[in-house]
């Protein structure tokens, strides 16, 4: 009400709550602040680290992806996407590194696993989504070699192919392949961990790195996701 | 817009910045290293309503109603931020996945009066 600002310094003038000491102040805004930021990234609470991704791995897949340009420092330089910054869903990047000692990997199949969090019940659409896989020949490279990513189902039975790619066997290269829609059959399904199979015709000396002494050269998998927002969906009657 | 100094009453814009390392957050956040969070603080005398921003909008017309009706004793602008930008976060999961996103409308950049 009036009656509460104007000469009564100890009040705030904005709403009239009465005025908090420094200390507090700067606890409860601290607080808000972190509510803030918690709940705009949907978590109910911070996630709880307990192992660390190696830094040579983060910073090879920052600085493979285009908006995380990585500085001398090690410390990044962000910069909004265009099209996210002016909606209210935004999109946004998943990186995630292939499961090295899960026992997919360990099985000399060629198997990779990502692991997501998923909101319940939140519809996803994949807006694109790359593998990044470093390739190196164990001896002299020679010629070409064409790669194929499959997406395996539950027990690695019904798999889809996803992806191929022929390429030039070099020492050692970063390739890519595009998996969009196997992700997004990932989202819409009820799994939680992604399971993907290599098959390599003419390169069956290529080793595709992603053991621990490796770190640098963790495959992983990146993907541009936005909430599916079913109300502008359009439907004929 | 202004911003708040020492000798400052009217309405503006405080500046707030948190360091994720004193929250003990950088271990999930990987940038940026914090927050300018921001926030609109003091006071809005009766000339300095309806200042642009959000105001010029669905509130600035109720208000308009409300002075017209000669009711506007009653009732106190406030002071809001009217210019906000996102924040970009990279960050950890709860499975290590590295997410990127821009957090819409996170950051005040000037305050007014509605």
């Amino acid at each position: 009400s009036p009656e509460q600002h104007g000469a009564d310094e100890s009040r705030c003038p904005s709403c009239g709550m009465p005025a908090l000491d420094k200390g507090s102040e700067e606890q409860l805004l601290t607080e808000i602040a972190k509510q803030q930021i918690l709940s705009k990234l949907h978590l109910k609470e911070r996630p709880n680290i307990t192992h660390a991704v190696p830094r040579a791995a983060l910073v090879t897949a920052l600085r493979k992806l285009h908006a995380g340009r990585v500085r001398q420092d090690g410390t990044l330089e962000l910069g909004n996407t265009p099209e996210s910054a002016q909606t209210r869903d935004p999109a946004y990047e998943i990186v995630s590194f292939a499961d090295t000692d899960h026992a997919d990997s360990a099985a000399g199949r060629g198997g990779l696993a990502f692991q997501f969090s998923k909101e319940r019940g939140q519809s996803l659409q994949i807006l694109q989504s790359t593998l990044w896989l470093y390739v190196r020949a164990a001896e002299a490279p020679r010629g070409k070699a064409t790669a194929q990513v499959y997406a395996a189902g539950p027990g690695g039975a019904n798999r889809t192919l996803l992806g191929q790619k022929q390429f030039e066997v070099k020492w050692g290269r970063w390739h890519t392949f595009t998996v969009t829609r196997g992700v997004q059959a990932f989202f819409d399904s009820g799994d939680k961990r992604l399971r993907l199979e290599l098959e390599c015709q003419g390169c069956q000396e290529l080793a595709v790195l992603g053991s621990p002494g490796n770190s640098s050269h963790q495959p992983f998998l990146v993907a541009q996701v936005r909430p599916r927002d079913e109300s502008h969906a359009i439907r004929r009657r | 817009s202004l911003s708040c100094g020492s000798n400052v009453s009217l309405c503006c814009k405080k500046d707030f910045y948190i360091k994720f390392r004193d929250i003990q957050w950088q271990d999930w956040i990987i940038a940026p290293e914090g927050y300018h969070m921001n926030y609109c603080m003091g006071q809005c005398p009766q000339h300095l309503a309806g200042a642009p921003g959000i105001a010029s909008s669905f509130h600035a017309t109720v208000f308009n109603q409300l002075k017209a009706n000669g009711i506007h004793t009653a009732i106190n602008s406030c002071c809001v931020p009217i210019q906000r930008r996102p924040l970009s976060i990279v960050y950890f999961d709860s499975t290590h996945s590295i997410v990127k996103t821009d957090i819409p409308d996170m950051i005040v950049e000037s305050c007014g009066c509605t």
